[in-house]
């Protein structure tokens, strides 16, 4: 699954994603990804943030939503995301997942769920200091 | 850190980052640069988890979910359970630019998507059959189905609701990260 937060010079927040979903689902099963708040949200006021990993599970709890007003409350975006993924955790501790963060000034974060062969989440990062894509890894 | 524009994308999709980056380069919009890059990935089916020919569902099938907003107006187009076209991203953003509503979903999207201009096309491919006819050889393991008859641990559909039945789920540890959304 991709989710995309793109922001703006003039702050303008954008947010999408786009996948295939969960494999051998029951058909007609749709995931997170398409629920605004769930897998991704964007508010040009705060910021915007998106989630990926096991729908059936994340979308319950709204964490690009939540990790949008957590940022609109001051947040950093990696406390943001963090705090995202601990309420999740806190009812499925070992579900797999992750949200990357970005805020109205360019900050950006990402948090993910620790759990056996997924301690590090990589996403993609491109600003005028690098002007061209980055990878970053955040340990889960 | 902080400076604009900013493009950030999940997982190592550097084609769709660049994709994004370069549409803003060009003069396009925060809607235009985060449906570009979507929907480059769509194209590139990057990791199998985005666009046609992966994840099939219990009957083979490919199908799409996909979601675009604009954080300036709160205005948001999704698309869920999308069949038979590849590019749902675009879908989505049209159901934010030509409907007052937010989420179209099955069947009835992919007539709305062909009504709008979307090409209509299959949406399996080699991975796709090869993944399900794995599946199916390995009685239908694993799966999303609990408390019902036969066993969904051990065997394929149909199946039937089994209140009596309360074998424990799927332990999650077999969970395929690899499917996710």
């Amino acid at each position: 699954t991709i989710g995309m937060i793109v922001i703006g010079k003039n702050g303008h927040v954008a947010a999408a994603t786009s996948t295939n979903g969960a494999t051998h689902k029951i058909p007609g099963r749709v995931g997170d990804s398409p629920v605004a708040g769930a897998g991704a949200y964007a508010d040009s006021t705060a910021g915007g943030a998106a989630a990926t990993g096991d729908g059936d599970i994340m979308m319950r709890f709204l964490p690009s939503f939540l990790a949008v007003d957590l940022m609109r409350n001051g947040a950093q975006p990696t406390a943001a995301c963090e705090m995202a993924i601990s309420r999740i955790k806190k009812y499925y501790p070992d579900f797999f997942g992750a949200v990357i963060c970005a805020n109205t000034t360019g900050g950006y974060g990402a948090a993910c769920n620790k759990r056996p062969g997924f301690s590090q989440f990589p996403f993609m990062v491109v600003n005028p200091q690098t002007n061209k894509p980055q990878l970053h890894k955040v340990d889960c | 850190q902080a400076s604009l524009p900013l493009v950030i994308n999940t997982w190592h999709f550097e084609n769709a980052a660049s994709a994004a980056w370069s549409s803003l380069q060009m003069g396009g919009s925060v809607l235009d640069a985060v449906e570009r890059g979507c929907a480059q990935c769509e194209l590139e089916q990057c990791d199998g988890s985005v666009g046609f020919g992966g994840s099939p569902d219990e009957r083979g099938e490919s199908t799409l979910d996909a979601m675009i907003m604009n954080g300036n107006t709160m205005e948001v187009g999704a698309v869920g359970d999308l069949r038979r076209v590849k590019n749902a991203v675009g879908v989505a953003r049209a159901v934010m630019e030509y409907t007052e509503h937010t989420f179209i979903v099955g069947e009835s999207a992919t007539i709305f998507a062909q009504n709008m201009g979307f090409k209509s096309e299959d949406l399996s491919a080699n991975q796709s059959i090869a993944i399900f006819s794995k599946w199916l050889q390995s009685n239908c393991q694993p799966n999303y189905r609990k408390h019902v008859f036969p066993d969904p641990s051990k065997s394929c559909g149909p199946y039937k609701p089994n209140a009596k039945s309360r074998q424990p789920k799927h332990p999650k540890g077999n969970f395929d990260p690899s499917s996710h959304d």
